[in-house]
């Protein structure tokens, strides 16, 4: 473990509890995409298979466990709670996200580690998770104003995978074996999808102004 | 022996 994994980890649970904390406080859930959510309770289910099978640490376990229960409630939440689900922006919420779904999975059949259902679905989880937040920024050009919370939760996603960046050079510098090529692409494409949100998230933040995005 | 390390990572 390192401080910028460490840095990582509590940013991507800082943006499951902001959006949490928003869908919690305002019952609502306007300006949140379900079908990104969903893509990453996807995400977290085939990434973590080896949950009960390779113990790493308590704090890993106990991670994943976050992650998956924060992701599944998240989805149960928009779907089902009667307050939270009538806000929801379903015309505006119209990526054909199956389609990222379908092409990650086909990536992961040609590019993996290793030939096994488990590293399959890592490599799986890899890829979708680098286009999940597409549905989600689509929305936002949509709909064009972005609240604080989301305009937040955005940002500390995005943010997480920058540090796992940080992780990586680090690794490659202090580990001499170290090798996450699918990781590391996955993880570059991940951060770029999310500049032009950065710049005018910034923009907004410099002119205190409020965050909006060009339609 | 090359053996891919483990995820480690979450």
């Amino acid at each position: 473990m390192n401080i910028f994994r460490l840095a990582g980890d509590m940013t991507h649970l800082l943006s499951i509890l902001v959006l949490l904390l928003k869908i919690y406080a305002t019952k609502s859930c306007s300006g949140i995409s379900r079908k990104t959510q969903e893509l990453y309770a996807i995400v977290f289910v085939a990434r973590y298979l080896d949950l009960f099978t390779d113990f790493i640490s308590v704090y890993n376990t106990f991670m994943k466990v976050v992650f998956i229960a924060s992701s599944l409630a998240i989805v149960w939440c928009m779907r089902f709670h009667p307050m939270v689900r009538r806000s929801y922006d379903r015309e505006l919420d119209t990526f054909r996200h199956y389609f990222l779904v379908g092409a990650s999975f086909a990536l992961a059949l040609i590019l993996h580690e290793k030939f096994t259902v488990q590293e399959i679905f890592w490599a799986f989880s890899i890829y979708l998770e680098a286009v999940a937040i597409l549905p989600q920024l689509v929305l936002l050009q949509r709909s064009g104003n972005v609240d604080n919370l989301t305009g937040q939760y955005i940002f500390f996603l995005g943010a997480y995978r920058a540090f796992y960046i940080l992780n990586w050079i680090y690794r490659y510098l202090t580990e001499p074996h170290f090798t996450r090529w699918i990781a590391c692409v996955s993880g570059v494409v991940q951060t770029a999808l999310y500049a032009d949100f950065f710049y005018y998230y910034f923009i907004s933040w410099k002119n205190n102004s409020k965050l909006k995005l060009p339609a | 022996a090359d053996v891919v390390a483990e995820h480690d990572e979450l």
